[in-house]
């Protein structure tokens, strides 16, 4: 682990009042292999850090903790603040229904993570309902309304030939009519840099006005999660990020990048393929994840 | 950075570090072959930037080409393929695509639906096949999956199909009791045909970081795979796992996806790879 090779490295400094920039030198060298390892972009390595070593160097050692523990100490107070804050969660809008867009990459988790939040809604007391945006991935429609039968949640379905927009626009009447609270838009899978379908996503968001526009990402997600948060941050303004398949053994070092180049929380943790697997962000423990 | 009597350009050598680790290649995996890098520039002469990078490129290439191998599927009929990997990597599309490339050399292919647990699974494989022009051996949803394998497997022999591709349901390889399921899959085709499953083709995702390498890992050393396909190269992302994952575990790279329609899916060519990964 990171504290054992960190006490590695401090082991023949006992007793040391301060930390001197070269013991926090080498620190730093195995605390920015840990974050790599964990698939934290390399640019966000870079100035985490810079951050840390202006923090460690000079600092105070804690009568009750050793140099290494120090540094952790340390670096776990930075990762834990950039997390963000603990339960950030979807804002209500002053009146309904409360528009839930769900946006990212192909395969990332938002078809079942539209039914995981339409699930909690509802099990909330709230009024919810789906809309299958998704038109073009083969039975993406019949995927989401399987669901939608499984947690007893309405699907919107839009009619032969009408496009996301439309369809997305018409739930929002359907939507009004039907006193629902929430309207969760599960658009298709896209590219950052599919131009054609980044506009599409444009569209709906200046059409129809979402109260929350959440980036759903996959916890594999490696380097390149910098360039695809920037580029949704950028068409649509993030206002949340849904972080899936927790439940595996990456390291999800792609939550930093994305916090770091946003300032998106990460609002939902997916832990499951069950529509009950979700569950809310715990910046702490996601730090320590990173870390290792 | 002077190596012994040779000098090379520090800047240079970080930026090429740099490169390699935003195209996911791993920092330990970077180190090593910076290294190496190292000592092939000792003896006194001047490496600048492009000749650090050429010299960089060529190690890399070299553990590339290790990895070019063909699926050759002609040696046993049906030829079984069965098809694995976690969640949303894109093993159902890439099943389209391989019946259709198949069928396209005259091949006849069967397509079995064994993901029985994803809702639409099976209907998102039916639409493919209809695509493709293949035909399907499905079950309801919720049933077996080793029962669908086996029928799929009995009717490819019964209607001397050459190739079956098998789709299995996405599955972390940290859930053991999903690995066991998979295992018995692989033990139902192969107790009704000797060799079967023929190839156990993993399905990796150019998107993922460094847990790729713990997934070819795991699905390697619980099911023998024999070989990979990688997707969603149509993106930014390098999947510069897979120099890792083919010198490490001497995996060959079968197949590259490109993108969600039929025909897109290009042979694994080492030299293409490595033009992508330095761009
Ligand atoms: N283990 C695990 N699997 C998940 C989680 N969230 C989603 N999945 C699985 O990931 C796969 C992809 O999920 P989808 O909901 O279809 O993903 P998507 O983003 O809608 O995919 P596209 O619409 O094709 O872009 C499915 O097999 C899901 O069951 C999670 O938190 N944990
Ligand atoms: N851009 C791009 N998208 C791809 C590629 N391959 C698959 N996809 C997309 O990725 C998403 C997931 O593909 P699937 O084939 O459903 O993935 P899967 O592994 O079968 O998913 P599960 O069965 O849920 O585990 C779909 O939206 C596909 O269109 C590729 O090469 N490029
Ligand atoms: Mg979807
Ligand atoms: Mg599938």
């Amino acid at each position: 682990s990171l504290t054992q090779r960190l006490e590695g490295i401090f082991k023949k400094l006992r007793g040391r009042g301060t930390l001197n920039e070269r013991d926090v030198g080498e620190a730093l060298r195995e605390i920015r292999v840990a974050l790599l390892e964990a698939d934290v972009n390399y640019t966000v390595v870079k100035s985490f850090v810079e951050k840390v070593r202006q923090r460690a160097v000079g600092a105070e050692v804690l009568a009750s903790l050793t140099p290494a523990q120090q540094v952790i100490k340390i670096v776990n107070e930075e990762l834990t603040r950039l997390m963000g804050a603990q339960g950030a969660e979807l804002q209500w809008a002053p009146s309904a229904p409360t528009i839930v867009m769900m946006c990212g990459l192909q395969g990332s988790g938002k078809t079942t993570s539209t039914a995981k939040l339409a699930a909690k809604f509802r099990q909330e007391g709230k009024r919810p309902l789906m809309v299958a945006a998704d038109i073009q991935r083969p039975a993406a429609i019949q995927q989401l309304q399987t669901l939608g039968k499984q947690i007893g949640v309405p699907v919107h379905v839009g009619g032969p030939g009408e496009s996301p927009l439309r369809i997305c626009q018409e739930a929002v009447r359907v939507a009004a009519a039907q006193h629902c609270d929430v309207l969760l838009l599960d658009t298709a899978g896209r590219l950052h840099v599919n131009t054609e379908l980044m506009e599409e996503l444009r569209e709906i968001k200046a059409r129809l006005q979402p109260h929350e526009v959440l980036l759903v990402v996959d916890a594999m997600t490696g380097q390149d999660a910098v360039n695809v948060a920037k580029a949704f941050h950028e068409a649509v303004q993030l206002d949340g990020v849904v972080l899936t398949k927790l439940d595996g053994d990456a390291r999800g070092g792609a939550a930093l990048s994305i916090r770091e180049v946003t300032g998106a929380p990460i609002k939902f943790i997916g832990t499951g393929e069950k529509v009950e697997a979700l569950e809310a962000f715990h910046p702490d423990r996601m730090a320590s994840r990173i870390l290792g | 950075v002077l190596s012994r009597g040779g000098v090379i350009d520090a800047a240079s050598l970080e930026e090429l570090e740099e490169l390699l680790i935003a195209a996911d290649l791993g920092v330990h995996t970077v180190t090593r072959l910076i290294d190496g890098l190292r000592r092939r520039t000792e003896g006194g002469e001047r490496f600048d930037a492009a000749r650090l990078t050429a010299a960089m490129r060529e190690m890399i290439g070299e553990i590339l080409r290790a990895g070019e191998a063909p699926l050759e599927v002609d040696r046993e009929r049906p030829f079984v393929i069965m098809v694995i990997g976690v969640n949303g990597v894109g093993k159902t599309t890439t099943i389209a695509k391989l019946a259709a490339h198949y069928r396209g050399e005259g091949k006849k292919v069967l397509l079995a639906a064994g993901d029985t647990f994803r809702a639409a699974a099976i209907e998102q494989l039916e639409v493919w096949g209809t695509r493709a022009q293949v035909d399907l051996v499905k079950h309801q949803a919720g049933a077996d999956s080793s029962a669908v394998l086996f029928d799929a497997l009995q009717a490819a022999r019964a209607r001397g199909v050459d190739l079956l591709i098998a789709d299995t349901a996405g599955r972390l390889h940290t859930r053991v009791n999903l690995m066991e399921e998979l295992k018995k899959n692989k033990r139902v085709l192969r107790k009704q045909m000797e060799r079967a499953p023929h190839e156990v083709l993993l399905v990796l995702d150019a998107t993922n970081g460094q847990n790729a390498v713990q997934q070819a890992e795991q699905f390697s050393r619980e099911l023998g795979v024999t070989g990979l396909a990688l997707t969603k190269l149509d993106g930014t992302a390098k999947g510069g796992v897979i120099v890792n994952i083919i010198e490490r575990l001497r995996l060959p790279v079968r197949f590259v996806g490109v993108g969600e329609g039929l025909r897109d899916l290009q042979p694994f060519v080492a030299e293409e790879f490595l033009a992508a990964l330095f761009e």
